[in-house]
């Protein structure tokens, strides 16, 4: 808020997670007590898997509400105002995992404005945690600061922890957390002199993330299953699976531009990637540039001897020539074929192929489709593949199709002094597969509308939902199974579910929030849709965009099909433009980066340091 | 030649190359402190190549610590060490060890020799040999320098002015001329210079083919990194 003309008289963030689904209310009121009418901003960061759902803005008693429309039309609607720039850019990318929503609105003399922003998204499990963040930015001291969050799991709470950044000691019993067997209560509201930074002046220690991360109960094999308002949702997540051997290529660019920190970051990465493999893992390394350079012509079981021998040949990787994708991911995939066909790994283990890159083909095959198309055909959907695109250059879509042709996904490593945490920590959520051709099945007669039932892989730490529609509103139990392919047997279970009485498990609660599961399962359809599109024909595409446009619509999601359109009131008699809200995809998001970059540069340490593990060396020589 | 810094406190690299009339010689270390000189003298190509360049190398060291009374020249036909008067002849062709009270000499059969004069430098120089019936290159020499740290703050000369460090920062990263050779911007000395991405090869490991060092290069016979100019490095003879 500009200055202390306007006065911020609350700041609230309300989220209530009912079952993984969170749904956020942001709501804030400022009051203009200067005796002219000033522009008043809001600016809210969002985690960028949550769609905005509903946005709106009250001034002297009377409320202006957005309203989610095609984007296309909205954007023809208000071409005018689009194309001079007044509206763009209402959302902005505000780090890895947020996007920033703001909006600045005219507010008369001594008048008050609230807005309020509401957002959803389904939680996912990563590494045995759910997590909810909430990025609090108020600027100045405000009257009212509140965050609370309530976590409703049927499944049962097995743990719950808050913390913020802005944390000091002082304000840490002030973090107040209720867990009983199914519910979590976490509030946060100091007053205005606890938000001080020091006694007597006004600047506010509230400026951070106040992060919550819990974890469900999870007893059964088979899952956890509710059906509300003739939805159902499952969460399968089995506890006591043991780990499936991994057989793993990592293929590795060291192209030309890889080099500086990037080729130092993949050489430390690796290293500690490396030393993370288990014994009964099998690997292999493949190195391009323009050339391929395999470190052995077959996968190696992960010995430590082995992995020492690896970790060495990695360290000396060095970014040379051309960037050839097609042939090096190729080449690794033979290599896994091959090893397969030939019994050299365990029949009962997957596969997969770890790419890092940072750039477009230049050598080689430098078609996109057609790298895509060929490795596809080459692996006929049976080895996994997650690329890690590092930088802001990246083709994060090219990678993204390509991963997600054959069952995987791509994922952005940012190029900071943490990427070598990135790097590992993917790692990590990819390198323990507990199931391999997951299916989740359930009457054909019963339900419909079903998100993805079939999953390549199920990795310790995650967890698969699978939600849908009841054929029968009636109905409220089914018959469910489950089967995969375990460590040493195949893993099947089959259960009887049946609806959940809401009034028994929440006495003390009113009826919160439900058409939660219907919305979930809006939320994954819609999202896996917009997957589909990526790697479909066009008549299919086209299908698929459809639809999750016309359900982004009907359930008032930003997405990237949809714009959310505010009008603004006519303060004076000076008309404001609208505006327009939109859902950033990745590809924008690295865009927006590309032309705000972070400041790189790099630099040289005086000497005295040379304690270091490599001497320096100085040599002249010929070639 | 090429000449490359490697600097791992920053995990970086610089290099050059200096082209100069074959036959020069270069001043590569000078430490009038510790009394240790090194010289270089190149060699060209048999003929000029058909892309018209004239391609130097060394071929030919002269390395002098006056302290300990130790003076040799190694060339690529064959090693010579002089100590208190007495002169030593080595073959590249045999793998040979000497240890002394003030030197140790490995040589290893047609690759390199190893050279670690007491408390002051440690130092390898490898062979480069060539098909004698080659039409254009003969063989040459490698200077790698190993342990430099005790010598004196004033050490200087083509490489020797590096031995203490260098401050330097890079920065402006940009599209240079060719898609994996980027350019920059590097503050060194006190100057401003255009620099390129690329690599040059470090044969310690493998004499044949190297091994690929990525580095900054600064162009035009090191200008701006190196003090001076290479005219200030040129001396008359290789002692």
């Amino acid at each position: 808020m500009q200055d202390l003309t306007v006065e911020v008289l609350s700041v609230k963030v309300d989220c209530v997670v009912m079952s993984r689904f969170a749904h956020t209310v942001i709501t804030s009121t400022a009051l203009n007590k200067a005796n002219v009418s000033q522009e008043i901003f809001f600016e809210v960061d969002l985690p960028k898997t949550a769609f905005i759902t509903n946005f709106s803005m009250e001034i002297d008693g009377q409320v202006y509400v957005g309203e989610v429309k095609e984007k296309e039309k909205a954007k023809k609607q208000y071409e005018k105002a689009v194309s001079s720039g007044q509206t763009a850019g209402l959302v902005k990318v505000s780090g890895r995992k947020m996007e920033k929503f703001s909006v600045s609105v005219n507010i008369a003399a001594k008048s008050n404005v609230t807005f309020v922003l509401t957002h959803e998204e389904l939680l996912q499990r990563k590494l045995g945690q759910y997590e909810i963040l909430t990025r609090v930015k108020p600027k100045q001291l405000v009257q009212e600061f509140q965050i609370v969050a309530n976590i409703y799991e049927p499944q049962g709470i097995a743990s719950v922890d808050a913390h913020a950044t802005f944390l000091t000691n002082d304000l840490l019993p002030m973090v107040e957390k209720t867990v009983t067997e199914k519910k979590a209560h976490i509030a946060f509201s100091p007053t205005l002199d606890q938000q001080r930074k020091c006694p007597d002046c006004d600047g506010t220690l509230i400026d951070g993330d106040f992060v919550i991360s819990y974890d469900v109960k999870r007893a059964t094999s088979l899952g956890d299953i509710q059906i509300v308002n003739g939805y159902f949702v499952h969460y399968f997540a089995p506890p006591d699976l043991p780990r499936v051997p991994t057989n793993v290529v990592f293929v590795i660019d060291r192209s030309g531009s890889m080099s500086g920190n990037k080729m130092h970051q993949t050489r430390w990465a690796m290293k500690a990637i490396l030393s993370d493999l288990k014994e009964d893992d099998h690997f292999a390394i493949v190195e391009f540039d323009h050339s391929i350079e395999c470190w052995k012509e077959t996968l190696i079981k992960a010995t430590k001897d082995n992995v020492d021998k690896a970790i060495e040949y990695a360290d000396l990787l060095r970014p040379r020539g051309g960037t050839d994708i097609n042939s090096a991911l190729l080449r690794g995939l033979k290599m896994l074929l091959e090893d397969k066909a030939e019994k050299r790994v365990p029949e009962r283990s997957v596969d997969m192929i770890i790419l890092l890159t940072d750039g477009m083909p230049s050598s080689g095959e430098t078609n996109p489709t057609r790298i895509q198309e060929n490795l596809a055909a080459a692996n006929g959907g049976n080895t996994t593949l997650f690329s890690l695109g590092f930088g802001n250059d990246v083709d994060y879509g090219f990678l993204n199709v390509l991963s997600q042709k054959n069952n995987g996904l791509a994922r952005r490593i940012f190029e900071a002094s943490d990427a070598v945490l990135q790097l590992q920590g993917f790692y990590e959520e990819v390198s323990s597969p507990l199931l391999s051709e997951v299916d989740l099945r359930y009457p054909d007669n019963a339900v419909g509308f079903l998100t993805t039932n079939h999953f390549s892989q199920l990795f310790n730490g995650s967890e698969i939902v699978v939600a849908g529609r009841l054929l029968d509103n009636d109905l409220d139990n089914m018959l469910v199974e489950v089967v995969g392919q375990g460590f040493e047997e195949n893993f099947q279970v089959q259960g009887q579910t049946s609806a959940l009485d809401w009034g028994t498990i929440y006495p003390d609660d009113k009826y919160i929030f439900g058409d939660f599961t219907e919305r979930l399962w809006a939320y994954l359809t819609i999202q896996q849709l917009l997957d589909k599109s990526n790697t479909v024909s066009q008549d299919e595409k086209e299908n698929a965009t459809a639809k999750a446009l016309e359900m982004s619509l009907q359930y008032s999601f930003v997405t990237p099909l949809t714009s959310m359109v505010v009008t603004k009131p006519e303060i004076e008699n000076k008309t404001d433009s609208p505006l327009i809200a939109n859902k950033l995809t990745e590809e924008e998001r690295q865009a927006a980066e590309r032309a705000h970059p972070h400041f790189h540069t790099m630099s040289s340490r005086p000497f005295p340091s040379l304690t270091a593990h490599a001497p320096p060396s100085y040599f002249v020589d010929g070639d | 030649p090429h000449f490359i810094l490697e600097l791992p406190d920053s995990d970086d690299a610089l290099c050059f190359n200096i082209n100069d009339k074959p036959g020069t010689i270069f001043n590569l270390v000078k430490d009038t402190k510790s009394g240790i000189l090194v010289n270089g003298q190149t060699i060209g190509d048999k003929q000029i190549p058909p892309d018209g360049k004239i391609y130097t190398y060394f071929w030919r060291f002269g390395i002098i610590h006056r302290n300990l009374g130790v003076r040799m020249e190694v060339s690529t036909k064959g090693i010579s060490v002089i100590q208190d008067g007495n002169r030593i002849r080595l073959q590249w062709s045999n793998t040979t060890s000497l240890k002394g009270d003030n030197m140790d000499i490995l040589v290893t059969k047609d690759r390199s020799l190893t050279v670690t004069l007491k408390d002051s430098v440690k130092f390898v120089i490898l062979l480069h040999k060539v098909w004698e019936k080659h039409p254009y290159h003969r063989d040459y020499l490698g200077f790698y320098t190993l342990d430099t740290h005790l010598l004196s703050p004033s050490v200087h000369g083509m490489l020797g002015q590096f031995y203490h460090g260098l401050e330097y920062e890079v920065t402006n990263l940009r599209p240079g001329e060719v898609p994996e050779k980027p350019d920059a911007t590097m503050y060194v000395k006190g100057h401003e210079l255009n620099v390129t991405r690329g690599w040059q090869r470090d044969f310690r490991r493998d004499v044949k083919n190297g091994e690929n060092v990525p580095c900054w290069f600064i162009h035009n016979n090191g200008t701006g990194l190196i003090d001076g100019d290479i005219s200030d490095y040129i001396v008359s003879g290789l002692f």
